[in-house]
């Protein structure tokens, strides 16, 4: 689960100030999916990096997993993330010297997983996700859309209660991001209480969510715009 | 206008080989908007690159604006690059160290144009793409359908003939992805004859599109598979 309470994010100063998220408070249960959509600029990116403790608030608290999270140290973040997060980038941020599937691998290892467990783990995860052949390529051999789905095999990769997912199909076509979308929302255990916060644009995402909320100038609200035809 | 005859891309050797793009042939006149989608790891990427001069082909010919440019070298490829093609990268590819608009004006001094009037140029398209608050700003200090848009600025900087742009609006919202619609397929005189190649997995913009063509498996065909919902 996740708490997020009266945050606030201001980048700048004096005349370059810019407030990108602004005041901003949202919860999400066990076993929930809530999509966040909103304009390019909006601060979508911004609200989802602190829930995932990869951003510091202005002001404002945030609790993960019932634990108080903007009391802790910078020194004491990268446990909790490492055991409670699975965070899908915007840009996918994979490790440019490891393939495919040591990039899943090294998260498994760093939680304490067995390698031959962790193997296992990767191979299944990139076996559901159509990347089977391959698993042992670098990113710099891969598509935009096989990179995608590598960061978001990284992000399951040590089945974390909380997945914080920023515009994950962005670069699939249809078939593969509807996969995806079984994925997140129905597939590996998901009845085992994970929260799901998807940051998207993608509008056929809104099937698999069981809220749907609106950032626009950094404010959260629920009158969501739909589509432009 | 681009013309690719016969043209086929092989990454890697023996057990690794893989045939991106398989004999593929497509011809775009003068004033067309054409579409290619197809799953990810299809090869358009590869295709589109092998168009846009960036990638040598394993086989085939390619001619842009009538030039042979399979016969050309390595040394006369970026002049023609810099004056007929502006390629949207599927990852931006903008420069880390220089803002927004000096991003766009860097292409448009190569090309040999007057400082005032490629910084009047910049403004004119970071404002057409709503950045005009964001111009003096890094890459790192944008979002992600920021940073998209400024790549497609810096596509049309210098009024190319030829437009190749490899999933355009993948992070943008419904209403911002309409407006650069728009603009690639009406504004700034497209109807001088510019030809338009966009790469995307985004079905609304079939709306634009003279041809929509389908690549699988590195094959063209016409056959293109509608969405899945
Ligand atoms: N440098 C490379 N070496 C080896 N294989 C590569 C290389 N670049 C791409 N590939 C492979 O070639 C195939 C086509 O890649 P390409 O990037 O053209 O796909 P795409 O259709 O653009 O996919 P997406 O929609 O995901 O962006 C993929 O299977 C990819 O893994
Ligand atoms: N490090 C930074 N310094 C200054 N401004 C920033 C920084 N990072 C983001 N911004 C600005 O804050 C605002 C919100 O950015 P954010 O990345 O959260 O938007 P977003 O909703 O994710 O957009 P998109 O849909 O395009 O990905 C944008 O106007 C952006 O330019
Ligand atoms: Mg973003
Ligand atoms: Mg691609």
């Amino acid at each position: 689960s996740i708490e997020v309470k009266n945050v606030s994010k201001i980048y700048g100063r004096g005349n370059t100030e810019i407030r990108a998220v602004d005041d901003v408070s949202l919860q999400v249960k066990s076993g929930e999916i809530v999509l966040i959509m909103g304009p390019s600029g909006s601060g979508k990116t911004t609200l989802l990096s602190m829930a995932g403790l990869l951003l510091r608030p202005t002001s404002g608290d945030i609790w993960v997993n019932g634990v108080q999270a903007t009391n802790l140290t910078e020194r004491q973040l990268p446990q909790l993330r490492l055991n409670s997060i699975g965070f899908v980038f915007q840009a996918y941020n994979l490790l440019a010297s490891l393939t495919a599937r040591e990039n899943i691998e090294i998260v498994s290892n760093l939680a304490g997983i067995h390698a031959s467990q962790a193997r296992q783990r990767s191979e299944e995860l990139l076996t559901l996700l159509g990347l089977e052949t391959r698993m042992d390529h670098l990113p710099s051999d891969l598509s935009g859309g096989q990179k995608q789905r590598v960061a978001i095999a990284r992000a399951l990769a040590n089945d974390p209660p909380l997945i914080l997912a920023d515009e994950p199909t962005g670069n699939l076509d249809s078939k593969t991001g509807y996969e995806v979308m079984e994925l997140l929302c129905c597939g590996l255990g998901r009845d085992q209480g994970r929260s799901i916060v998807i940051v998207t644009h993608d509008h056929r995402l809104r099937n698999i969510a069981d809220r749907v909320l609106w950032l626009e100038d950094g404010k959260l609200s629920d009158k969501v715009v739909p589509e432009t035809i």
